[in-house]
């Protein structure tokens, strides 16, 4: 590490991991039926509240049954990351979605309840990651990028742009994993680079709420004032400043800038800026579709159909 | 409080519709949860919308060979969105880890010249602030003049990255983690009735297995470069059996099906 004069030891590898969507009420033996919420022997709206077997909730949680994570899975996710690659990756992309989604209307979700949350799952992250002998808390094993998540905030999927108190909580909860020179620009955008490699290789946060046709606020990236656009100008800065100092760039972000959840407009231009700049950019990592595979997206095509609408 | 007020809700094809609040927020409710619905048909429609246009497109080099086109100049239009597994439930939970070449990377650093960002934020800040725009339309759906949210190009004496061409930190492999809940579940139950205290056998049941990796049969590369990606892409746009393969991998291995 150039910068503070260290040796460091890579390995060439590196995690990524999302959606955790960790739930305080989940409990072992409630009833499926009812988002593992409630115990069975309850009468509710959800089910008729029988002792079937299948309907208990197990420890872990249960695949493709409509509940969130246990806290327990977390922690054991957690420790087993611990225990077998800790020691062994150059950083950590972490793209969002740290709270339960909104699916129970008798436990609503508040802000501070999500931020809350957040901090919680941010804080389990520093203690795995942060290196345990240094008393400045920055000072990582393993560099963490968070990006946010549209059930991180609220109300759900609506992110203005900043600065607003919203922005400036979610810097306080990542402050430790956000360079400090980039507190003002994330306050704007609620994005940010970290250089995992000094001098060579970046990943960028991106927030990706602010080119999703899901968020309210959003209408398209073409108007001065849209997020969006700002988001973009704040982009094109970023990846032109890690071209000319001749590093290399992930992309991170929560929902996948692909056609389905994108603005048009804003789809267009992120794709164009990832096909502009394909002397620097690797690749992008999302999550929020649960789902594991890829997507290609034509750049060309993108830039002209730009071009077109203009 | 007024279940029966009227609101717009926006359909899956975009358009608006008027419904009582309620709906809207049944409507909601089921858009939110964890549960996975139409995941099959969504996995079948990027097939057919994607896959099938990248292998068309690859396919059809040998007629614009009077153009000069190589597959080299399809390569280069796309990148890649990877979209990954989540740790929640909704299939099993799962992460990945990459690998990447970072070969000869040690007398790179130290041949560099460091510069410290803050100057660079200081003026973005300045520009971020400023750019925000008095008076402007804010709903215009044209670019305004003077779009500094579009791309210049790429100059063209800059060689193509590390997503392009194998160089330093182009990725070279992934190994997809998984939990299996279900055998996992099994056994932790098993061994609380054999009378283990269940922490003791929460900590020995628990575990990640490799679900797959990239080396395995169907990717068939030794790189991750675009070009290694839109050829994959095309080959599950015409083979049933990999394609089946490649679904199940996507619902990690849980077995999904629409319903």
């Amino acid at each position: 590490d150039p910068y503070l004069g260290r040796n460091r030891t890579l390995y060439g590898r590196f995690l990524h991991i999302t959606d955790i969507h960790p739930d305080r009420h989940y409990g072992e033996n409630n009833s499926i039926s009812r988002l593992c919420h409630y115990p069975p022997a309850q009468s509710s709206i959800f089910g008729s509240g029988d002792n079937d077997v299948d309907d208990l909730a197990p420890r872990f949680g249960k695949a493709m049954a409509g509940c969130d994570s246990p806290m327990d899975l977390i922690d054991y996710t957690l420790k087993w990351v611990r225990e077998n690659l800790r020691d062994k990756i150059d950083f950590v992309i972490w793209t969002g979605d740290n709270i339960r989604h909104d699916n129970d209307r008798s436990i609503p979700r508040t802000e501070s309840r999500i931020f809350e949350m957040n901090e919680i799952v941010s804080g389990k992250f520093h203690d795995l990651f942060s290196k345990h002998d240094s008393d400045d808390p920055r000072n990582l094993d393993v560099a963490v990028i968070p990006s946010l998540g549209n059930n991180d905030v609220f109300p759900h999927n609506l992110f203005s742009l900043g600065p607003t108190l919203q922005t400036r909580e979610l810097y306080k909860i990542w402050d430790d994993f956000i360079p400090q020179e980039q507190q003002r620009t994330f306050d704007r955008v609620a994005s940010f680079v970290k250089e995992v490699i000094p001098g060579k290789l970046a990943v960028i946060s991106i927030n990706t709420l602010y080119l999703f046709k899901s968020n309210p606020l959003v209408d398209n990236c073409n108007g001065r004032k849209q997020p969006g656009y700002q988001l973009l100008i704040w982009l094109g800065y970023v990846l032109q400043e890690i071209r000319e100092r001749g590093m290399k760039v992930w992309i991170s972000g929560h929902v996948p800038p692909i056609q389905k959840n994108m603005d048009d407009s804003c789809y267009n231009k992120f794709s164009a800026w990832t096909y502009e700049y394909r002397d620097i950019i690797i690749g992008g990592v999302y999550g929020h579709m649960n789902l594991d595979h890829f997507i290609p997206v034509d750049g060309k095509k993108s830039k002209k159909r730009i071009e077109k609408y203009s | 409080t007024d279940a029966d007020i009227p609101v717009l809700l926006k359909t899956e094809e975009g358009h608006n519709t008027e419904v009582s609040a309620f709906e809207k927020l049944l409507n909601d409710i089921h858009l939110e949860g964890a549960q996975p619905v139409n995941k099959e048909a969504y996995m079948d429609d990027v097939r057919e919308t994607i896959y099938n246009k990248v292998r068309k497109k690859l396919g059809s080099i040998d007629d614009i060979t009077a153009k000069r086109k190589t597959k080299d100049d399809i390569y280069e239009r796309y990148s890649i969105v990877h979209i990954a597994g989540s740790v929640v439930p909704t299939f099993n939970p799962s992460f990945r880890v990459w690998e990447y070449n970072i070969t000869d990377l040690v007398d790179d650093v130290k041949a560099r010249e460091i510069r410290p960002w803050n100057e660079f934020f200081r003026s973005l800040e300045t520009e971020l602030f400023e750019d925000s725009g008095n008076g402007v339309d804010i709903f215009s759906l044209d670019r305004n003049k003077n779009d500094k949210t579009t791309p210049p190009k790429k100059p063209k004496d800059l060689p193509l990255g590390p997503a392009y061409i194998p160089q330093l930190f182009t990725p070279t492999s992934f190994v997809q983690y998984y939990a299996d809940l279900e055998s996992i579940n099994e056994h932790y139950l098993k061994e609380v009735s054999d009378g283990v205290a269940p922490d003791e056998a929460a900590d020995s049941v628990f575990h990640y297995d490799v679900e797959y990796t990239s080396v395995d049969e169907g990717f068939d590369s030794k790189s991750l470069l675009v070009g290694d990606y839109l050829e994959f892409a095309a080959k599950l746009s015409k083979k049933e059996k990999l394609w089946g393969a490649y679904k199940k991998r996507a619902f990690i291995s849980s077995g999904y099906k629409d319903e």
